[in-house]
C-alpha cells in the first residue's frame, strides 16, 4: 500500500514539475509529506517563484493559485488517464499571459483525459486550443448551441 | 471512457440542444447567461448528481424549461469505454409524474442500477472532475488534509 | 422605526431601478420584503430578463449575478453617501459587454461614494473610467507603483 | 469621508509604496502576482482588521516583507472627512517587538482608540465596502436573510 501511494505520488510529481518548468522557468515548487516517513500525513505545497519567497499555496495571488491548482489537479488526474474534466470558467482570474500559459497545459493533458471547459468570448488561447468549438447564443428564449470541429474548420479555410 | 455526445431536453434554456464532443479539447464559449454552464449542469444532471445547490435550484421543477409543469426533462449521454464500446445514459425528471426515471442503453433501470452502470463501465468506470463556476479559488485554499484526501481518492 | 426602514428601503429600489433600466432595458426587478407588512421579513430578489423567466438572484448565470449584486450594493450605500468601495476583480466573470455596463454603473457611482477597485489589463472601461489609475509592476522583488491622474494624463494629450 | 492617500512600508511585495487617490474613482490594474491585492490588503490593515485569512496569513509575520524579521510592517491612511480636514491613520506591526502599534494624527493610542476614532470620524465614521477578489459570487448567493440584514446595518 506504501509502494502505491509512493508511486504514485512521484509519478504526479514528476508531471507537475514538467508542468511548472515549462510555465514558470526559474521558480520552484515543493509538493512534499508533511512527514516524509508517513504516507497518511498531509501534502504541503509551497511555491518559491524567482525572486519571491517561498510561501505555501493559499497565500500566492488569484492568478498565481488559479495556475498552480490546475496544473495540480491536472497532474493528479494524468495517472489514471481515465478522469474527465469538467471545467466551468476558471481561466476567470488569469492574465492574458496566464489564460496563454494554461492553455498549453490544457492541451498537452488531451492525450491523458477528455477536456470539456467553459470560457468567455476574449480568452481567445482557451478557444484556439479546442477540437471542438461549441458556440452557444441564446435566441427567442431558448439556447442555440453549434458544434464546430477544427479540423472542419481547417478543411473550410483550405477551399 | 470518454463522452461523446449530449443531448439536453428542457433542461434550464435548452429546449433541445444536441452536442458532439470529441475525445480531447472542447471549448464551450459564448456571452453572460447564453447556457454555457447550463449545459455542464445537465451533464452532471445525466451523471446521476442530486445537490439541488450544484444546479442553483430549490426544487428539480426549478430545472425544467421555463418551469413548465407539461413537459419532461431529459439529459441523455453517449459515453465511449476504453474498448470503443458506447454505452447511453438518460436520466428523465417528469414534473407531471413527480420523478425521476433512469435508462440504460435504453432500458428502464433502478437508480442504483444506473449508478453502478456509470462507475464500472468497460471495466474502468467513467470518473469526473467538475470545477464549478466561481469554485476554483476555493479549490485552491484546499487545506494540506485536503490535498491529501484529494491524491488518495485518486490513487 | 418604521418609517426610516421604508424611505430608505424604498430610495434603494429606485436607485437600483434607475441602474438596472440602464444596463437592462426591456427586463424587469423585483425586490420586496417577503411580507410586506412586516418590515423585519426577509428581503426577496427576482429578476426578470427579457425573454427569460422570473428566477431568483440565486438561479442566474455568473456574470448575471455578478452584475446584479454589485448594482444592489451600490444602490444599497448610495443612500448615506459615505461608504469607500473597496473592489477587488469584481468583474471576474462579466463578458465584454457587462464589463462596460458595470463600468458605467460603477463611474455614475462616483457622485455617491469614493470606489477604490482592482481590475486585469484587459478590461478597459474600468481603467477608462478611473479619475487615478494606478498602475502596479513587479521588479526586482519589490511592487513598484504609479499613480497617474487622468487630468493629468489628458494635459500631457493636449500639450 | 474618503481616503486620500496611503503609505505602504513593508507590507508583502511593497517594500515602500505611496499612492494618491481621489474621491471618485480609482483603478489598480497590472498583471496576476503584482501586488494588486496587496494593496487593497494593507488598506484594510490600517482600518484595523484582524483576521489572519483575510490577509492569506497564518501568522503576522506571514505580512511583513520577504518574512524578514528585522524590519516593521507599518500603514499609513490619510483620510479626509466631510469637513475637509485630514486625520492620519498609522498601524505598525513589529515582529522583533511582537506587537502592533497605533497612531491617530502622530500620536500614539490604544487599538480601542483608533478604532473610535475611525467610528466617528467628523462625525459620521469611515465605513467601507470591500469584496474580497474571488468572493463576488458568494455575495450574490445571499439569502434573503442575509441581504435584510445586509440593508439593515446599512440604513
Ligand atoms: N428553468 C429555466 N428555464 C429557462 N431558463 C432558465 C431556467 N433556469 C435558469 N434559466 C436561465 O439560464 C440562464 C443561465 O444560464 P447559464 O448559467 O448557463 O449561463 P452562462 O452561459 O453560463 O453565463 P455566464 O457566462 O454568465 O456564467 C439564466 O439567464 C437564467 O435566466
Ligand atoms: N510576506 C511577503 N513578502 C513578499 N512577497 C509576498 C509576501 N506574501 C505574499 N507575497 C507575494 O505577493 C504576491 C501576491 O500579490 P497580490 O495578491 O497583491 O497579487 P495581485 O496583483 O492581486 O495578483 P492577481 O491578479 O493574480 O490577483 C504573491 O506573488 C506572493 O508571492
Ligand atoms: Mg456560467
Ligand atoms: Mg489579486
Amino acid at each position: 500500500r506504501e509502494r502505491v501511494f509512493m508511486e504514485g505520488f512521484n509519478k504526479l510529481k514528476n508531471r507537475f514539475n514538467e508542468l511548472f518548468k515549462e510555465v514558470f522557468p526559474g521558480s520552484k515548487a515543493y509538493i512534499e509529506l508533511e512527514d516524509p516517513e508517513n504516507i497518511d500525513s498531509d501534502i504541503l505545497v509551497y511555491i518559491e517563484f524567482k525572486d519571491k519567497p517561498k510561501l505555501p499555496l493559499s497565500a500566492l495571488s488569484g492568478g498565481e493559485k488559479t495556475a498552480i491548482i490546475l496544473m495540480l489537479l491536472l497532474s493528479i488526474y494524468s495517472i489514471g488517464e481515465d478522469t474527465v474534466f469538467l471545467l466551468d470558467e476558471v481561466d476567470a482570474h488569469l492574465d492574458i499571459r496566464n489564460i496563454e500559459n494554461m492553455s498549453k497545459v490544457i492541451r498537452a493533458q488531451k492525450k491523458y483525459n477528455q477536456i470539456i471547459l467553459v470560457t468567455l468570448p476574449g480568452h481567445d488561447s482557451m478557444i484556439s486550443i479546442a477540437d471542438h468549438i461549441i458556440a452557444v447564443a441564446y435566441r427567442n428564449g431558448v439556447s442555440k448551441v453549434f458544434t464546430l470541429s477544427k479540423e472542419y474548420m481547417e478543411r473550410m479555410i483550405r477551399e | 471512457p470518454y463522452l461523446k455526445k449530449v443531448e439536453i431536453k428542457n433542461y434550464k434554456t435548452h429546449r433541445n440542444t444536441r452536442i458532439v464532443f470529441t475525445d480531447g479539447i472542447n471549448s464551450i464559449v459564448g456571452p453572460n447567461g447564453v447556457g454555457k454552464s447550463n449545459i455542464i449542469e445537465a451533464i452532471i444532471f445525466a451523471l446521476g448528481e442530486r445537490s439541488l445547490k450544484t444546479f442553483r435550484a430549490s426544487s428539480y421543477n426549478d430545472l425544467v424549461y421555463n418551469n413548465r409543469k407539461d413537459i419532461d426533462l431529459s439529459v441523455t449521454l453517449y459515453i465511449v469505454d476504453k474498448d470503443g464500446n458506447e454505452h447511453k445514459f438518460k436520466r428523465v425528471y417528469s414534473p407531471k409524474k413527480g420523478g425521476h426515471k433512469y435508462r440504460y442503453n435504453g432500458k428502464r433501470v433502478s437508480r442504483g442500477s444506473y449508478i453502478i452502470n456509470l462507475m464500472k463501465l468497460g471495466g474502468e468506470g467513467f470518473k469526473y472532475v467538475y470545477i464549478q463556476q466561481g469554485d476554483i479559488l476555493n479549490k485552491a485554499n484546499a487545506t494540506p488534509r485536503d490535498i491529501k484526501n484529494l491524491v488518495d481518492d485518486a490513487l
